[in-house]
């Protein structure tokens, strides 16, 4: 799947 | 953001707290391994370093700062103030042996050669190990209070509720980052030989958690 970093997550 | 990461978030928060107070509260950090939580310091410094160059949310930015508040009072209550409690006989493994291989393999196995990225890598890998310090203790002293098994308790429980969130996050956003999914899987394998002895022992009211 896409990848996107998870920056948005503690 | 769903139910998985914010209950999640909710029991990685739990977590320190309960270790926090039960430090605070009995003035001793007997049985608690001062190296686990310099790593979860280390883990936290190395992974917020946006936070007041990214601003994602409220939540997020609190988050952050509660957790590296809690992160290092804890590290300063146990050697600092209680240091006299502090069993560093009992806390002798060796986080080099971590330190080194995870700093490795962040600038092996990246998903940019940038000093941030490189960082959160590093906290990413870091994290999923900086609890064995805290399992060898026990394994090394053969028991821990049962207040201890609740941190450890919630702190394995948060990371599996965040497995839960990605495979959500797959499901939903066709989310997947493998760095944080490989990690996380291997965080919470550590995490099952205590969840079984937590189940059997702690939870049947043994009140002590007592290894074979």
């Amino acid at each position: 799947g896409l990848q996107k970093s998870t920056k948005d997550e503690l | 953001m769903n139910i998985f990461r914010l209950s999640g978030d909710v029991c990685h928060l739990v977590a320190i707290i309960i270790l926090f107070l039960k430090i605070w509260r009995s003035k001793s950090c007997a049985g608690i391994s001062g190296k686990s939580q310099l790593l979860f310091a280390l883990v936290f410094t190395t992974r917020y370093l946006d936070l007041f160059t990214a601003f994602i949310s409220i939540y997020n930015t609190v988050m952050k700062v509660v957790f590296l508040v809690l992160a290092y009072a804890t590290v300063s209550l146990i050697y600092f103030r209680f240091r006299k409690s502090y069993d560093s006989e009992s806390d002798s493994f060796r986080v080099e042996f971590l330190l080194v291989p995870v700093a490795g393999l962040s600038f092996l196995e990246n998903y940019s050669f940038t000093p941030l990225e490189i960082l959160w890598t590093f906290s990413i890998y870091l994290e999923s190990v900086a609890i064995l310090p805290q399992l060898f203790m026990i394994t090394k002293t053969g028991e821990a209070e049962s207040i201890t098994t609740h941190y450890l308790f919630f702190l394995g429980l948060y990371r599996t509720l965040y497995l839960a969130n990605w495979v959500w996050r797959y499901h939903e956003e066709g989310f997947f980052d493998q760095i944080a999914v490989v990690s996380g899987v291997v965080q919470t394998i550590f995490y099952c030989d205590f969840f079984y002895l937590y189940f059997t022992r702690v939870l049947r009211g043994s009140g002590k958690m007592t290894l074979p």
